[in-house]
């Protein structure tokens, strides 16, 4: 466990000590290790541990707290606050239909989620529309088609359609036909290096003007995390991201990544396959996950 | 005349930075800059260029271990089973093996094992039109097992030369998922001598450390005789596949590099460590 391996590290400090740069260099180490191990990108550790470094400096040891349960308050504090303090609720104000679009990599898991936030909107009283905007993939409007139904929700026809930005359209039209005020749009799956695809989110965006722009993201992503957050980032102007499949085993130091880079908040977390499987997101869970 | 800079402790931080952001993990990069350093003090490695080609030769030598191709005329039908976690590219990854197995003249059946996910099925009879296949399946939420036994039944009374089983994700650690893979794999078998002949693991490129433990917990329990490391045309270099390899010495049979179902090449040590940085 990091705690413990953090009060072999102090073993030189006792009770009235302080901690000071020299004595908090192998603690420093053992806390990259963690971070690195638990997929936090290279460089945004770094950073991390310098200011971890810096607020640890001067630090007071008391007797009734040992220097290693000291130090890791300090990370463990730094990491909630970078993940954000206050969990940012999803914003579907203003007047019907507002819209939500997911966006992200290819299995990322954004039909599941689509199907989720349908649950989670319809508990807070509103009346979602499900669109399948995936004209790619084999089945894909299939998939939630059948998502719908499972959960007793509308989803939008699109079959026949080869144009997203036509999906769009109709479907607007559709739910201010028929009293739906939110639109969850569920896009197909694509390289945030392929340009072509990236101009057809903008595109699609620009027309929707979505209330809520998500980045929907695997919680085992790697050190790839960065890159990927960025330039959906740069290209859209994300508003949040949803980390999915974190019912796994995976530490998720994506999110920390993500964050770092990025700066959007995680809105939701998704802990499982079923539909029910949508969960706020608590960045001291996430903290915690992370140190292991 | 020096070939390239001349180095010193700073120009190994370099080759650490290149290996953890290629998600090679800390194990494998200390292993890699402490062999690449001992050869600096014993003279072997004068400059960076020798830094990078030392790199590459030691990953290559680790890689070179498990590039072995997957040859499936030992048997027919020669049965594939599919496995991963959710989203890794199992369905797309059997669309392209049938392909490649079509292009040499074999005759390919598929076993819709995925029972679960909502058009599952839906989804591989798409790939299976286009290809000219057939596909054994049964209703959604029936007994992936059941459906695993009759694919292979009629891929050994047909005479076909490849049946490839498409199976649901499932996350290594759930247990009852896991034990429900067993039971596929043992079913089959029941049906079928030797089988599955191969028991494929796909993994996403993109994944961090997760991939290490995901090889790890379905090989213990399960036996995987060969890999496929998909979406390798993005920005993530799995490199993941080092300790992987250094370890389980798991033989990686191809790398996927696209959505569609000629986007599979075989694995080659010397490309992918190329790729590598
Ligand atoms: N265990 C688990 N599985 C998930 C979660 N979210 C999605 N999945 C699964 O991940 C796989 C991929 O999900 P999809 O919703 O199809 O992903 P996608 O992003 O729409 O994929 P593309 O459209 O191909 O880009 C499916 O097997 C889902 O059931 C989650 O939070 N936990
Ligand atoms: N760019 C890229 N995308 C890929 C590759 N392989 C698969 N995909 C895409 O990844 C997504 C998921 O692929 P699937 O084949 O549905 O994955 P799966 O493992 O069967 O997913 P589940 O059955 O839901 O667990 C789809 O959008 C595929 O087109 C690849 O090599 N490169
Ligand atoms: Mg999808
Ligand atoms: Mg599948």
């Amino acid at each position: 466990k990091l705690q413990e391996r953090l009060e072999a590290t102090f073993k030189k400090i006792r009770g009235h000590g302080k901690l000071t740069e020299d004595n908090i260099k192998d603690s420093l180490r053992e806390v990259r290790i963690a971070l690195l191990e638990a997929d936090v990108n290279y460089k945004v550790a770094k950073d991390f541990l310098e200011r971890v470094k810096e607020k640890a400096i001067g630090g007071e040891v008391l007797t009734s707290i040992t220097p290693g349960q000291l130090f890791v308050r300090i990370v463990y504090d730094e990491l909630c606050e970078l993940l954000g303090k206050v969990n940012k609720p999803l914003d579907v104000s203003g007047s019907p239909p507002v819209s939500v679009m997911l966006v992200g990599l290819q299995g990322s898991g954004k039909t599941t989620t689509a199907g989720k936030l349908a649950i989670f909107l319809k508990k807070k009283g509103r009346r979602p529309l499900l669109v399948p905007s995936d004209v790619y993939r084999p089945a894909a409007i299939e998939q939630l088609t059948k998502i719908g139904s499972q959960i007793n929700m509308p989803v939008f026809s699109s079959k026949g359609f080869d144009d997203p930005l036509k999906i769009c359209v109709e479907a607007k039209a559709y739910a201010m036909k028929n009293g739906l005020d939110t639109l969850i749009v569920d896009t197909a799956g694509r390289l945030h290096i392929d340009e072509e695809m990236i101009q057809e989110l903008i595109d699609q965006k620009r027309y929707l003007n979505p209330k809520e722009t998500l980045l929907v993201l695997d919680a085992m992503t790697g050190q790839d995390a960065v890159n990927i957050a960025k330039t959906f980032d740069e290209k859209l102007n994300v508003d949040g991201i949803v980390l999915t499949k974190l019912d796994g085993d995976t530490r998720g130091g994506a999110a920390i990544s993500i964050k770092a880079v990025t700066g959007k908040p995680i809105k939701f977390i998704g802990v499982g396959e079923k539909l029910d499987t949508l969960e706020p997101f608590h960045p001291e869970r996430m903290a915690s996950r992370i140190l292991g | 005349a020096v070939k390239g800079r001349a180095i010193d402790e700073s120009a190994f931080d370099e080759v650490e930075e290149a290996l953890l952001l290629s998600d090679a993990g800390i194990e494998i990069t200390e292993i890699l800059v402490r062999a690449l350093k001992d050869r600096w003090k014993r003279g072997q490695i004068n400059s960076v260029d020798d830094i990078k080609r030392g790199l590459a030769e030691e990953v290559e030598k680790i890689l070179r271990t498990v590039e072995s191709p997957l040859d499936v005329t030992g048997n027919t039908p020669f049965v594939i089973l599919t496995l991963g976690v959710n989203g890794a590219g199992k369905t797309t990854t059997i669309a392209k093996l049938a392909k490649l197995y079509k292009d040499m003249g074999k005759t390919v059946l598929f076993g819709a094992c995925d029972t679960f996910r909502a058009a599952a099925i839906e989804q591989i009879e798409v790939w299976a039109k286009r290809l000219d296949i057939d596909v054994i399946k049964q209703k959604e939420g029936s007994d992936p097992a059941a459906v695993a036994y009759d694919a292979t039944r009629a891929a050994h009374a047909r005479g076909i030369d490849v049946l490839i089983l498409d199976t649901a994700g499932r996350l290594h650690t759930k247990s009852n998922l896991m034990e429900e893979m067993k039971k596929i794999k043992r079913v089959t078998g029941k049906e079928l001598q030797g089988a599955p002949h191969e028991t494929l693991l796909v993994v996403d490129a993109t994944n961090g450390q997760n991939a290490i433990v995901q090889t790890k917990t379905f090989n213990d329990a399960l036996g995987v005789t060969g890999m496929v490391i998909t979406k390798l045309d993005g920005t993530a270099k799995g490199g993941f596949i080092l300790p992987i390899a250094r370890s389980l010495k798991i033989p990686i049979r191809f790398v996927g590099v696209g959505e569609q179902f000629d986007d599979l090449i075989p694995f080659r040590a010397q490309e992918f460590s190329k790729a590598l940085f």
